[in-house]
């Protein structure tokens, strides 16, 4: 799994 | 999304308005530092990887792809267009005191050891600091034209209501990201000097000129 965090921001 | 989110956002796309309008109307890059451009470059190019991986929103990706766009236009006008005005022997940070240090921090202090998300720890790192070679130009010649203090200071301004965004989602949604919030501490603390300037001389019509 490459990204298991979603980051929402810029 | 919240209102001092989306004011930062628009102060970030602001900022980068006037630096692009200022270098395109003048013909000149003069007083802007090339290595802070690249180093904001490298900072979107490494955190928004993940336009290809997940997708947030509309809002996000439109986002996303102008600030990889137009730091990649910045550079080219800079060190090709431009090439001729652009003051190098005043742009002499050396950026490899950034780049080691802030690669290493990310490597150790991330919220997980994965390719995208050291990327992602590294980008919201360099952001933080990676105006010291403006901000270092500025004090080596001691001056600044009123278009690129405006430009300073609506990127200055962006991080500092990410701060307010981010105290809201706490009380509201109790989110918080350790990493972004001391990072974008530490990003606009680095500006207090400059605001100072900014409040004391530019809005009062001055020109930003420090003391010799």
């Amino acid at each position: 799994i490459l990204q298991s965090f979603t980051h929402d921001e810029l | 999304m919240n209102v001092f989110r989306l004011a930062g956002d628009m102060s970030h796309l602001l900022a980068i308005i006037i630096l692009l309008l200022k270098i395109w109307k003048t013909r000149s890059c003069a007083g802007i530092s090339g290595r802070s451009q690249l180093l904001f470059a490298l900072t979107y190019t490494a955190r928004y990887l993940d336009l290809v991986t997940n997708w947030v929103s509309l809002y996000n990706t439109v986002m996303k792809v102008f600030f990889i766009a137009t730091s990649y236009a910045t550079i080219y006008l800079m060190y090709l267009k431009f090439k001729a005005t652009y003051d190098s022997n005043h742009d002499t940070f050396r950026v490899e005191f950034l780049l080691l240090p802030v690669t290493i921090l990310a490597l150790v202090l991330n919220h997980e050891f994965s390719f995208m998300e050291i990327l992602w720890t590294f980008s919201i790192y360099l952001e933080a600091v990676a105006i010291l070679p403006q901000l270092f130009m500025v004090s080596k010649t001691g001056e600044a034209e009123s278009i690129t203090s405006h430009y300073l200071f609506a990127l200055g301004s962006y991080r500092l209501l990410y701060i307010f965004n981010w105290i809201w989602r706490y009380y509201t949604e109790e989110y918080y990201d350790l990493i972004a919030i001391i990072a974008g501490v530490v990003q606009t603390v680095l500006y207090c000097d400059f605001f100072y300037l900014y409040f004391t001389k530019v809005l009062k019509g001055k020109k930003l000129q420090l003391p010799a």
